[in-house]
């Protein structure tokens, strides 16, 4: 099963 | 003092419905040297960035830099007033806390302006790094749209492969599976109907599909979208706006648990 990352894990704040 | 204008209205109302699906709530933030957005959807899985630059505008004042905070569905639903031909401004005091939409008639016999009221929006900005893709992708944007669709009535998620052969689009659902492959394409009479791809390693990732459908609502925008992917990086979707700048759709991809 494949799981849905997020954008935020990717990029960082800033 | 904030003036924009632009001679082609039309080309506002196609923006905000490239984004409104996406995202309700974004800033617009101002400089000298034009206008951006950037905004993430509710559930942090996609990305938007928008960049018109000043030199695109017809008149362009920008006195001091702004984050005006707007919900997009009305400025959509205000720019819907305007005529695809109208000329549209948009005015902003420094300290305000409105903006004017003034629409003008291409022969200036009808002025009608709009006031609607800014947000206050917290939002985090991201850092996007520039990045090497290994695979780039340039067709035309009504086939990339076409092929999204046309994937949704079989699946819910798209695999995106990209190899020396082509870039197939795959989905399984529960009525059955498709395939369909994009071929590189130069030999068409115009460019804007060629099928480009830049590849230096073979990729493949996984996309929920109702998200590609989103960011085809820029369809209108551009004759030709590019796609970039990297196995561990988000994609890009990127529409040209003609001589001003570009709209950016980031999307993560489904990873193995």
């Amino acid at each position: 099963v494949r799981q849905q990352s997020q954008i935020t894990s990717f990029f960082s704040l800033g | 003092m904030l003036e924009l204008r632009l001679l082609q209205g039309g080309l506002l109302k196609k923006v905000l419905e490239a984004m409104r699906e996406l995202v309700t709530d974004a800033n617009f933030d101002c400089s000298r040297s034009g206008c951006s957005l950037q905004a993430m959807d509710s559930s942090h899985v996609a990305l938007v960035a928008l960049l018109l630059r000043s030199d695109g505008f017809d008149h362009f004042r920008c006195d001091r830099n702004r984050s005006m905070g707007m919900n997009l569905n009305h400025v959509a639903k205000l720019l819907r007033c305007a005529g695809n031909d109208d000329i549209v401004t948009l005015k902003a005091d420094d300290d305000g806390d409105t903006v004017t939409f003034m629409f003008e008639s291409p022969k200036q016999d009808k002025i009608a302006d709009f006031e609607m009221k800014l947000m206050d929006i917290q939002s985090e900005h991201l850092g996007i790094p520039e990045a090497e893709y290994q695979a780039i992708v340039k067709m035309p944007s009504q086939e990339f749209a076409r092929i999204c669709r046309d994937l949704s009535t079989i699946g819910d998620t798209v695999v995106i492969s990209v190899t020396k052969e082509g870039v197939k689009f795959s989905t399984k659902g529960d009525i059955g599976s498709a395939n369909i492959v994009c071929r590189q394409n130069t030999t068409v009479d115009k460019p804007e109907e060629s099928t480009v791809i830049e590849m230096k390693d073979p990729v493949s990732l996984t996309f929920a599909l109702r998200y590609l459908i989103s960011f085809t609502k820029a369809t209108p925008l551009s004759n030709t979208v590019t796609v970039s992917m990297s196995s561990d990086l988000p994609m890009v979707v990127e529409y040209k706006i003609a001589d001003m700048g570009y709209i950016r759709y980031y999307l993560a991809p489904k990873i193995d648990e």
